[in-house]
């Protein structure tokens, strides 16, 4: 039973494509085969693999050119790129008959090929992010440990309630977890307890550390299991993957 | 003479308005007339401040009921409040005629009661973030000295080149500096190494260190002058500030 996750927070800077990347890499190092879309026109999920000036993107599928066309990085680990361009597609597709399901008929031809297809969002709440929305079954929020992180999340609730009556019934908030945490600074516990209260159950008991090893593995373009494995950032996706990996 | 700068980055989370609300308050204290116009639908400079549910809004301004409408936080500091309707403008906007300067007569009408207005922008090159860049002289580009940080760019360098052509001609990038800078991560000093090459005379001499006191002073609605005078986020933002004050 496939599952489409996106992976959505329109507060900037949070961890949403280190998060794709290595729940991605962490769900396809346990033999699970993955699909990871890259839904955010500064392409730095598309990046992160070393994709350069990829002649296949999710912008050629939404606007009707081909099919996803993904990039075979392993057997069980592929990316649908993206580029600069999907930032025209807001307008672009804005007079498209049922512009918001265009990515869900594109991700039903392929569903099962895979047992994850994870979507990683732009920060925003336009319409390429509504089109994820209507294609997923499921949103998890990374969540910084900070004071503005906090705020604008009525926003993101808003419009997932609107997807949800109007588009995809299925579609629900069913995980959040934190990233970036130092334990060391009160501000980042603070805020901690707080999301802990407010989405009880939702909550993933792994909590992802500050470590600079996740912002260094792009450059080089791998996923943190390959940069370093004995990382902080390593085992702390392989806790949270450890806890997808059980969830109904 | 008003010197209208931007405050622009469609990177998430690289310190814009952590930036906006600390250059605006050193400038303040330094006895110029500052406006800050929040142009986030996410509001996180609105809500720096303390500002909640605000009555007058950019929004309401940008779609014609009322003009630009600031909260007059002290005799040198006015905030135009930003509000989440924001995000729906991109739309609401789309078929109005001039729909790119709407921002720029409205500030017209004001930019001689302040020296400084700035401009704090979202993570997108939306149409919003197009009217600020209609009606900014310059643009500060915030940057985080990390690897995902730096790809991009060249999309904000397109974006302000339209600008400048069609709407624009004044428009420019001033200046460039480094936030979140911790110097016992190599990939920082390496990165803010690139960055000077890349930028040269344009990259400020001063460095915002990362420092937790500017995530704290948020959820006290203060500035980092207000919050904590002596802290490194203090003094950094205060020597970003002279540097600014002695640009031609
Ligand atoms: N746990 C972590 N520890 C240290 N650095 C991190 C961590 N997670 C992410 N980073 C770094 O922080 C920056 C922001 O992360 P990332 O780009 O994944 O966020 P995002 O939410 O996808 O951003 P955007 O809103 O621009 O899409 C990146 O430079 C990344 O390398
Ligand atoms: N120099 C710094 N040291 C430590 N924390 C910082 C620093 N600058 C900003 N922050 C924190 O990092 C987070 C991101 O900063 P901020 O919200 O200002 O960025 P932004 O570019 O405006 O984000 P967005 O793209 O969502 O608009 C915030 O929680 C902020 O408090
Ligand atoms: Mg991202
Ligand atoms: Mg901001």
């Amino acid at each position: 039973m496939t599952k489409v996750i996106a992976l959505s927070n329109h507060k900037g800077g949070v961890g949403k494509t280190t998060s794709t990347v290595n729940i991605g890499a962490g769900l396809a190092n346990k033999g699970k085969r993955v699909l990871l879309i890259d839904m955010d026109p500064q392409a730095n999920l598309t990046q992160c693999f070393g994709i350069q000036d990829p002649e296949y993107t999710v912008y050629g599928s939404l606007i009707g050119e081909y099919e996803l066309r993904p990039y075979e990085l392993r057997d069980t680990l592929h990316v649908v790129a993206s580029t600069l361009d999907l930032a025209g597609a807001e307008v672009e597709l804005a007079s498209k008959i049922a512009r918001e399901t265009i990515l869900k008929k594109l991700v039903e031809k392929v569903r099962d090929q895979y047992d994850y297809i994870l979507l990683d969002c732009a920060p925003s709440l336009g319409l390429i992010t509504i089109n994820a929305f209507a294609a997923a079954d499921e949103i998890y929020i990374p969540l910084q440990a900070q004071f503005l992180a906090l705020h604008g999340l009525d926003k993101l609730f808003e419009i997932v309630d609107l997807v949800k009556e109007n588009i995809n019934p299925n579609l629900h908030i069913s995980g959040v977890f934190t990233t970036q945490f130092d334990g060391r600074k009160v501000l980042n516990r603070d805020i901690a307890e707080l999301v802990q209260e407010h989405f009880k159950d939702k909550v993933f008991r792994t909590v992802i550390r500050d470590n600079v090893t996740l912002a260094e593995a792009p450059s080089h373009w791998q996923d943190i299991f390959s940069y370093n494995p004995k990382s902080y950032g390593a085992v702390d996706y392989a806790s949270l993957v450890d806890e997808i990996l059980v969830r109904p």
